[in-house]
């Protein structure tokens, strides 16, 4: 028996649209620790991880460890006919093929079920061992979602520099190129402003801005992004999911010619 | 082009 209820529905709203461009079929762990996730692109070089604490949840029931496969559009389209001020719960009986999202408006005068059918997915799960990284970029994640958007329309990829001037984003086309370079900023207003740098030695990779333009779609979940950035490991582009967890997006480096 | 490398060439399979 399985019984997750989360008053702050939108958030579950947020995560479905911030992964299902990146995955389409994936397998939601529930077990004592949290609900989480860990999926691959079909072509298996970006990964996502979410995690969703069991703390974070108003009510969280889950008397043994439990493997649900979800087509990622299929569980959207169930969501979307959630209100964003609704509260959510998921339920599944041990053993069923079902999963049920029940939708509860703020003052529980509309109470909604949707059934969904759910599929087996034979889905490779990796080892990802924590790691010591070159360096951490902390920046607004609505920052660094406009540098992805920007740069995607001047190239293809791009070369993350990490210095002690700041981090430069880098690309070339066609039509030319541009490089942006954010310095590090702690005097703002607000913290969820400021650019942190923690460098523990320069690092330069390249990566495909498809993926990085895929993994902004979770902006709406942090007002914050972290760049963890290894010359020899992939990229590590995560969004805390405030009190409650985060997602994680891995992306393997292109080659250095 | 530059090529692209895998995860699997990081991370073992589990």
């Amino acid at each position: 028996m399985l019984e997750l209820r989360l008053v702050q529905g939108s958030l579950l709203k947020k995560v479905l649209e911030a992964i299902r461009e990146l995955v389409t079929d994936a397998n939601f762990d529930c077990s004592a620790t949290g609900f989480s996730l860990q999926a691959m692109d079909s072509s298996h070089v970006a990964l996502v991880a979410l995690l969703l604490r069991s703390e974070g949840f108003e009510h969280y029931r889950c008397d043994r460890n439990l493997s649900m496969g979800m087509n990622l559009n299929n569980v959207s389209k169930m969501l979307r006919c959630a209100g964003n001020n609704d509260i959510i719960t998921v339920k599944a009986d041990d053993g069923s093929d079902t999963v049920t999202f029940m939708f509860e408006s703020p003052n529980q005068d509309k109470i909604a079920d949707f059934e969904m059918k759910l599929m087996d997915i034979d889905s490779e799960h990796l080892g990802i061992p924590d790691a010591e990284y070159q360096a951490i970029v902390r920046m607004p994640s609505s920052e660094f979602a406009r540098i992805c958007k920007d740069l995607s329309s001047i190239g293809d990829t791009v070369i993350i520099s990490v210095t002690k001037e700041g981090v430069k984003f880098s690309t070339a086309g066609d039509i030319g190129t541009a490089n942006i370079v954010c310095r590090q900023n702690k005097t703002v207003d607000k913290p969820e402003e400021a650019t942190i740098i923690e460098m523990q030695e320069p690092v330069s990779l390249t990566f495909a801005l498809r993926y990085m333009n895929s993994f902004t779609k979770a902006t709406p979940l942090s007002e914050t992004v972290t760049i963890s950035l290894s010359s020899d490991l992939p990229v590590v582009v995560e969004y805390k999911i405030a009190e409650m967890g985060y997602i994680r997006f891995y992306l393997a480096p292109k080659i250095e010619e | 082009k530059q090529p692209q490398q895998a995860l699997s060439s990081f991370y073992p399979s589990v």
